[in-house]
């Protein structure tokens, strides 16, 4: 009775932290459990929800690799039905030690399998790379959300993101699905901003949300207080955005 | 006579293409030959040229991984004295392949090294990651050049960044230097960029650059036509804005 969703695009800068801590603390808000899973060298999740990455002493690394049990990392927020899986430093050199091992694509999926009970959803934030962090998380997860800012560089990676989805949903995971494809800082003033959604709304119709996450400054300001912006701002346009964007995640489909 | 810069920082979308693109593009049209190398699998300098990468049939990929000489890559571009080394989609698997070869991060620097002559900068455009495509560039480059923007999770994973630029330097590249800090997408109406800019700048207060590249429409619209800005609006801001900083990167130091 639950969904594991990955926050995926190779395109640096598009929203995945933003949209994993900001929808993960929404679903929690809407009293749906929660796990927000940090697989991201730089830690920005977990630091943007408060937690000081420099005092993780075990984390996702040691699950990965050092065959920790999940349930021995997960650690509490501010939002009682969120919980977080953090990340740190020593993940930097996780892929290189990875390369090597057996079943090197599936060491994140066992550790979320045991926890479909106990979370409603559980959300990966990943690296800006298709690389064997990505791969766990798309190996792991039951459907892919794409952030994507309406600009060309992000339209132009959005090819080579489905090619490798589809790589894995032909192999390793052939459950994979698009969950939704959310814009984010978006600037309907822009013109670059109009052709680019309108181009990416034209191939996938069905998939890219109602819920479109415009530019504000106070989405950006929310992770230096380390929380998101539902606690730092409940009334900013942002905050309501993300919390529309939840009830449409969770309208979308009943969970498995 | 020439100084090879690497545009570096695992922060994903600070702005280390466009400013990889503009700050090339500007030093050519300052009358110094110039190569533009693009390392990164997502071939964002290459079509920002106006490249197709999937027509690029011997790229970057081929010079590191089956040695091929990096003269046989090179393609002109329209402005005369700007050449560029293509990236293209091969790259992707590139790091898993390096891991188990020999000298796996010092692939690039003999190629670079064999071109010192014929250019005055070269400059390298790298992915948002600390692995070892990025880790060849800073094996390869006299100095680097940190793209930032003026938000919190980019200033907080400046740190890991010294970091490996110090490791580098203590072994595989001792004369490797920082030759400075850009600000970029800066809009000073904001007080979150004006804390964040500030704190840069008391960290290191030599090496920010005097010319910060503000956000400007004109500037993410450019890479679409497949043009420099300085190419697609020249009066525009910010071709004026990375005009200066190129005339402030060359006064900065003599060449080597
Ligand atoms: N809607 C928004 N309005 C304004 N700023 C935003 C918005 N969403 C994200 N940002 C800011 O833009 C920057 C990039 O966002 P974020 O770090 O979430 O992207 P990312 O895809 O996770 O980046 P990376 O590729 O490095 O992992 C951050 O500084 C963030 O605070
Ligand atoms: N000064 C600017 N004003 C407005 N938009 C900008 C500016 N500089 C860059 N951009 C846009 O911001 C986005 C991110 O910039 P860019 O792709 O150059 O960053 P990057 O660091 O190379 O990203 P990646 O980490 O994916 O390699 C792009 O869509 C680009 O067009
Ligand atoms: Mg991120
Ligand atoms: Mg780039």
């Amino acid at each position: 009775m639950s969904r594991i969703i990955a926050l995926v695009n190779q395109k640096g800068g598009v929203g995945k932290t933003t949209s994993s801590i900001n929808l993960a603390a929404s679903l929690a808000v809407l009293e749906k459990p929660t796990l927000l899973v940090d697989i991201d060298p730089q830690a920005n999740a977990t630091s943007g929800l408060g937690i000081d990455k420099s005092s993780v002493e075990t984390g996702i690394y040691d699950v990965l690799l050092n065959e920790v049990p999940i349930n021995d990392i997960i650690v509490k927020t501010q939002l009682d039905k969120l919980h977080l899986a953090p990340s740190q430093i020593d993940l930097a050199g996780a892929e290189v030690e990875m390369v090597g091992m057996e079943g090197r694509e599936n060491l994140l999926k066992p550790h979320l399998e045991a926890l479909r009970e106990r979370y409603k959803y559980i959300l990966i934030d990943c690296p800006p790379s298709l690389g064997l962090l990505t791969i766990n998380a798309l190996t792991a997860a039951d459907s892919v959300l794409i952030p994507i800012q309406a600009e060309y560089y992000a339209l132009e990676g959005l090819g080579q993101l489905l090619n490798t989805i589809d790589l894995v949903k032909n192999g390793l995971n052939p459950e994979l699905d698009i969950e939704g494809i959310l814009l984010t800082m978006f600037d309907s003033r822009l013109n670059l901003a109009q052709q680019v959604a309108g181009e990416i709304k034209k191939h996938f119709p069905e998939k890219v949300y109602e819920n479109v996450i415009a530019r504000s400054v106070r989405i950006a300001e929310a992770p230096s207080h380390g929380k998101p912006i539902i606690l730092y701002d409940v009334n900013s346009s942002g905050a309501q955005s993300y919390l529309a964007l939840a009830k449409e995640v969770a309208a979308r489909r009943g969970a498995k």
